[in-house]
């Protein structure tokens, strides 16, 4: 564990956190999409498989358990909770994220380290969590104006792919430790899918105003 | 070995 790893877990356990709070505070769901949020769930229950099969620490037991049941938690709030729920923006949500699914899964039929269930398994929750952002990213452009917690929900997760590849850098120089090319690759175009949004959001930081993006 | 494909981050 080094402090970029550290720091990319605890930014993405703040961006659930901002999400949970946003919710909470303001029992709305409103710019959030619900497509991102099941690709979520689906990511952490299929990467996760080792949970029963594995013992790493108890940090990563730990961790590993919050962000499934925190996903799954949030799905179900946006589809069954009775006040939530009449805030989605279902009209403005129509990315068809099942193919996504079908392009990962199909991805990683054909590109994965070992041809078990568990690593083909695990290879598709990296496909999937590197474009699980995207209908989330359609969103906020097709409504144009962003709140600020469901903005700095967006920020703190592309935080946290950041400090994953920081991570992979000093691996590489401190412990000789070759992380996964399929992780490499991935990490790095899901982190660029945010480049965008994180110009916007440095501008309006910048200048004190309301997050907008452009149509 | 057995860390080979042990995935120890999240």
């Amino acid at each position: 564990m080094n402090v970029f790893r550290f720091a990319g877990d605890m930014t993405h356990l703040i961006s659930i956190l901002v999400l949970l709070l946003k919710i909470y505070t303001t029992k709305s769901c409103s710019g959030i999409s619900l497509k991102t949020q099941e690709l979520y769930a689906v990511v952490f229950v299929t990467r996760y498989l080792d949970l029963v099969t594995d013992f790493i620490s108890v940090y990563n037991t730990v961790m590993k358990v919050v962000f499934i049941s925190s996903s799954l938690a949030i799905v179900w709030c946006i589809r069954r909770h009775k006040v939530v729920r009449r805030s989605y923006d279902k009209e403005l949500d129509t990315f068809r994220h099942w193919l996504l699914v079908g392009a990962c899964a199909v991805l990683a039929l054909v590109v994965h380290e070992k041809f078990s269930f568990q690593e083909v398994c695990w290879a598709f929750s990296i496909y999937l969590e590197a474009v699980a952002i995207l209908p989330q990213l359609v969103l906020l452009q097709r409504s144009g104006n962003v709140d600020n917690l469901t903005g700095q929900y967006v920020f703190f997760l592309g935080a946290y792919r950041a400090f994953y590849i920081l991570n992979w850098i000093y691996r590489y120089y401190s412990e000789q430790h070759f992380t996964r090319w399929i992780s490499c690759v991935s990490g790095i175009v899901q982190t660029a899918l945010y480049a965008d949004f994180f110009y916007y959001y440095f501008i309006s930081w910048k200048n004190n105003s309301k997050l907008q993006l452009p149509a | 070995p057995l860390g080979n494909l042990l995935h120890d981050e999240l």
